[in-house]
């Protein structure tokens, strides 16, 4: 039996504000058209909402406290380092397994044990634009490149305030896709799936996508998008009442922007930009998603692919007065899912299925659509039956 | 077809951990996250009062939220000492109030011990 290929997407902080999931303002043509492919999943919950945690769970299919891994410093194989995670479990059974982008968390990407090969580096990368990690605008640049002087100047390079010192919120530079580093990795994952394709073996293909993850940076085309969009922000401005005092935050990841005020109110024309920057950066993730697809389909090999895409956790957009992840509220756990099978049955697909799920669910989902064991030391169960039965 | 019946998650307090392990970063409170730090510290401590401790609060606290297909239910307590009693329960009931807008835990101890 051929084993089917992977395409793993994975998606930094896209809350379900998708138009396959409601949304009236979010532009999602291609995730929406995926969704009326395969399975969308109402329900699915990431098992903590805050990125290293949340991967590293992922990855490994076990829950955050299993692994110790509860925040963003721990690295998952330092403290596991006989866990198996997916994509070295997937080797033993055959597969290619490679990533471009975000899958792990920075810094924590397991490359000896969890990737078979290196990203594609041929000649056509070459004549990609140089590798951007962060803003196009030289201001912007000039402006992060300051702030962070100061931070490390203030308390030394190793300091944990890698989140301080930081450039404006968001940059919309008139720039092509590949400017930004999600449309470079969506093209360096396009040219490894090429060359995988001419390969015996099936792959493991992990795109990770670093948007729409803060600074809400991509080309100005997507802001533009949203010139004549309403934009409503939330009504709910304060947290639940009589609920947990230590379960809000002061959105510290977004006042550690240079743009945005240490402190007190957002003002609410610079929520509506923020709203439109964050649904901007959605849309260019969703328009790189589209290329991927569209050149897997034009390999020949959608048919024998699975696609798995997803988000390490939701956003508060100013919901609950906050601006930010880090909750165990609804709007910062529940999170995008949809799945699509060679094999699924006409009647499921584009469907939407209300069971509960979780992210932890993923890792023995796919060993089960791969027909590869489930190792031991993975706490999900597989959702696979919903992929036939969504009710 | 049975399926599961919740799905967890957690967090641990404050909601800081993107920029500090445990413990947390001393040196914070002098960066300008200092005086947001200190006003979600004063919100803590006034509905806390007398079980106010900083080491539990900074340190040890864990939120574990289980959401079922009616409620969110989310139980704070020390993370560190799996006997430790709950300090703060959070319930919101999804088919009244899908934007968790009140807590409905204290006028639902049956409910709650239920889901504990």
């Amino acid at each position: 039996i051929e084993k089917p290929n992977i395409l793993f997407i994975a998606i930094d902080d896209l809350r379900p504000e998708l138009g396959a999931y409601g949304s009236e303002v979010a532009i999602t043509p291609n995730m929406d058209a995926l969704a009326a492919e395969g399975l969308l999943f109402n329900n699915a919950y990431c098992q903590e909402a805050i990125c290293s945690p949340s991967r590293a769970s992922v990855m490994t299919g076990a829950r955050p406290e299993t692994i110790n891994v509860i925040e963003n410093f721990s690295y998952f194989r330092d403290l596991n380092p006989d866990i198996v995670t997916l994509p070295q479990h997937l080797q033993t059974a055959g597969y290619e397994t490679v990533y471009a982008g975000k899958i792990f968390h920075p810094g924590y990407t397991d490359e000896e044990l969890s990737w078979s090969r290196k990203a594609y580096s041929g000649p056509k990368v070459e004549e990609m634009p140089e590798r951007v990690r962060g803003y196009v605008l030289a201001e912007n640049q000039e402006i992060f490149r300051k702030n962070r002087a100061e931070v490390i100047a203030k308390y030394g390079e190793n300091a944990p305030r890698n989140g301080l010192g930081k450039g404006p919120a968001y940059e919309f530079a008139d720039a092509p896709d590949n400017s930004y580093e999600d449309g470079h990795n969506t093209e360096l994952a396009i040219e490894t799936m090429k060359e995988m394709a001419q390969n015996d073996k099936p792959f493991f293909l992990g795109l990770g996508f670093l948007k729409p993850h803060l600074e809400w940076i991509a080309p100005k085309k997507y802001w533009d998008m949203y010139e004549d969009v309403d934009l409503q922000l939330t009504d709910q401005h304060e947290g639940p009442v009589n609920g947990a005092a230590m379960g809000l935050h002061a959105s510290f990841e977004l006042r550690a922007r240079a743009d945005i005020p240490n402190y007190g109110d957002i003002e609410e024309e610079q929520a509506k930009n923020l709203k439109r920057a964050y649904l901007a950066t959605v849309s260019y993730v969703d328009a790189q998603i589209g290329k991927m697809l569209k050149a897997l389909e034009e390999e020949g090999l959608r048919d024998n692919t699975i696609i798995m895409l997803w988000s390490d956790h939701g956003w508060h957009l100013g919901d609950m007065g906050i601006w930010g992840k880090a909750t165990n509220y609804e709007i910062a756990t529940r999170v995008p899912l949809i799945v699509s099978t060679p094999n699924m049955p006409d009647a499921v697909r584009g469907s939407k299925t209300n069971a509960l799920v979780e992210l932890v669910d993923m890792y023995p989902t796919l060993c089960e659509l791969a027909g590869v064991s489930i190792p031991e030391s993975v706490e999900g169960q597989s959702f696979k039956p919903l992929l036939t039965n969504p009710n | 077809m049975e399926w599961k019946t919740a799905a967890f998650t957690q967090f641990p307090s404050p909601a800081l951990r993107e920029w500090a392990a445990n413990p947390l970063s001393k040196g914070m409170r002098e960066t300008s996250f200092g005086p947001l730090l200190e006003e979600v510290e004063d919100r803590i401590k006034k509905q806390q009062g007398d079980k106010w401790n900083r080491d539990l609060f900074e340190n040890r606290l864990m939120g574990y939220s289980m959401r079922t297909s009616q409620y969110r239910f989310t139980v704070w307590k020390d993370y560190t000492d799996t006997k430790a009693k709950p300090i703060f329960f959070e319930l919101y009931d999804h088919q009244s109030d899908p934007k968790e807008t009140v807590n409905i835990a204290n006028d639902n101890p049956n409910l709650v011990a239920q889901l504990l």
